[in-house]
């Protein structure tokens, strides 16, 4: 039997909403140590990397390693049934077809429970190599979320150039061009307003901005967000979920031809 | 491609 219970169950629908834009299913691996998802978008650009660990719920128990194929459609719809501050608990029985979804109100006097069925998904895993970037720019997420949104309103492209003094968004189209430049944060009062830069070695790189703008559906969880990016290699766009893991976005870059 | 590169990043573990 699997069973994991969040007093918080609005960590996991924000986890669902960051994730259903680029990924309408996916196999959730359950083990002793916590659930981990590993899924890439349909046309193979980009990959996610979910880490939810067992310390991080209020209690947990999985018996036995489960594979669980689910819609993440047809979950974030159930989710959308909680109140904001209910109680969620996660349970697979042993033999069943079925992940049940129980809501309980903060005050106890509302218990909602509801079944989805599980799917059997066909999924390849990928090994994600451990990599030294060149550059990790720290920002807040909502302006993260902002600059993709108005990148998106220019062009299809954003270039990210990023030096030691800061870090500059840019994109052009067919109706004009336009940038944005972050300089790093030298005082400020509250850390998750912070632009922070770690840079070994300056980077420019391109990226569709559909893209960045569906990881930015996880903005919600973190109130800063993490890019990591090298030449060559692909951006790493990371949020934090509390402190019990995180969704780390991979995304190709766009190769000039 | 940009999608090559990308999955030649990754690797399938065996």
């Amino acid at each position: 039997m699997f069973e994991a219970r969040l007093a918080q169950g609005s960590i996991f629908a924000k986890v669902i909403e960051g994730l259903r834009e680029l990924v309408t299913e996916a196999t959730w691996e359950c083990s002793g140590n916590g659930i981990t998802l590993q899924a890439m978008d349909s046309s193979h650009v980009a990959l996610v990397s979910l880490v939810l660990r067992s310390d991080g719920f209020e209690t947990y128990r999985c018996d036995r390693n489960m594979s669980l194929g689910i819609s993440l459609t047809s979950m974030s719809k159930v989710l959308k049934m909680m109140g904001k501050d209910d109680t969620l608990t996660i349970r697979v029985n042993d033999d069943s077809d079925a992940i049940v979804l129980s809501m309980e109100s903060q005050n106890q006097e509302e218990f909602a429970e509801y079944e989805l069925r599980l799917m059997d998904l066909d999924s390849e895993h990928l090994g994600i190599p451990d990599t030294d970037y060149s550059c990790v720019v720290k920002m807040p997420s909502t302006k993260f979320s902002r600059i993709c949104r108005d990148m998106a309103i220019l062009g299809d492209s954003v270039t990210i150039c990023s030096t030691k003094d800061g870090v500059k968004f840019g994109a052009k189209g067919d109706v004009g061009q336009g940038s944005i430049r972050l300089n790093q944060s030298t005082n400020v009062d509250k850390e998750e307003d912070a632009v922070s830069i770690e840079l070994r070695e300056a980077v420019a790189l391109t990226f569709a901005v559909r893209y960045l703008n569906m990881f930015c559906k996880a903005a919600p969880l973190s109130n800063q967000v993490n890019l990591s990016m090298s030449e060559d290699t692909p951006l790493m766009c990371e949020f934090k979920v509390g402190d019990m893991g995180h969704i780390r976005f991979y995304l190709a870059p766009k190769i000039e031809d | 491609s940009s999608r090559q590169r990308f999955l030649s990043f990754f690797f399938i573990p065996h």
